[in-house]
């Protein structure tokens, strides 16, 4: 038996419209942790991580290890049904081939429940090497969605590039350059609007506008976002989940011909 | 000009 309740179900609204971009489908594997999900997009060029832990629930059960294949078009019709105020519970059975998703209002007056057929995915584990990164950039998600969508208009690619002055990010094209400078916050007032830079050594790669624009819908997750890079190995984009972990996109760099 | 990389070569299939 597995269940999980959520206070708050708009949590999952925004974990929902984080990944839908990228992914069609995914395994949601449900253990006595937590939850995770990881996948690749179809092309192979991003992985999406993400790490939901059972404590960060309001009620949390898992007797049986659980991988729900679910179709997130499908999800995405049912949570759109929900109020952001609605009490969500997810329940399902061992070796179910369905999953219920039900909602209350705060006043319990209108409960709803949600049947949802399960798919068989053949998804295969990847291990993620812990990697020293030469770079960590920290900075407002605003800040990164606004000037991933920026640039955007002026070229496929983004070239960050970090050194300990600070960061930028340049794009190129028909229309002309564009470059974003962003140097580290002397003093804020609140921590999520700082921008901080952890460097080893200086960092110059190139990564593709769109997919950094996917990785941005994870905006409402976090009012901080963490970049980091080292010569020659995927970006790691993350944003935390409160009191529930985080999601992790990978991004392969563009190779120079 | 650039060509994307993928992921494949980075991971480890487990």
């Amino acid at each position: 038996m597995f269940e999980a309740r959520l206070v708050q179900c708009s949590m999952l609204k925004k974990v929902l419209e984080a990944i839908k971009e990228l992914l069609n489908e995914a395994t949601f594997d449900c253990s006595d942790a937590g939850i995770q999900l990881q996948a690749m997009d179809n092309s192979h060029v991003s992985l999406v991580s993400l790490n939901l832990r059972s404590d960060g629930f309001d009620k949390y059960r898992c007797d049986r290890n659980l991988s729900m294949g679910i179709n997130l078009a499908s999800m995405t019709k049912i949570m759109k049904c929900a109020g952001n105020d609605d009490v969500l519970t997810i329940k399902a059975q061992d070796n179910a081939d369905n999953v219920m998703f039900m909602f209350e209002s705060q006043n319990q007056e209108k409960v709803s429940d949600y049947d949802m057929k399960l798919i068989n995915l053949d998804q295969e584990h990847l291990g993620i090497p812990e990697t020293d990164y030469s770079c960590i950039i920290k900075m407002p998600s605003g800040e990164f969605a606004r000037i991933c969508r920026d640039l955007s208009q002026f070229g496929e690619s983004v070239v960050i590039s970090c050194t300990k002055e600070g960061v930028k990010f340049s794009a190129a094209g028909d229309v002309g350059a564009a470059n974003i400078k962003l140097a580290q916050t002397a003093n804020v007032d609140k921590e999520e609007e700082a921008v901080t830079i952890e460097m080893q050594e200086p960092v110059t790669l190139t990564f593709a506008c769109r997919y950094l624009n996917s990785f941005t819908k994870a905006t409402a997750l976090s009012p901080q976002v963490q970049l980091s890079m080292s010569a020659d190995v995927p970006l790691v984009v993350e944003y935390k989940i409160g009191d529930f972990g985080h999601i992790r996109y990978y991004l392969a760099p563009k190779i120079e011909e | 000009s650039s060509t994307q990389g993928r992921l494949d070569g980075f991971f480890k299939v487990l």
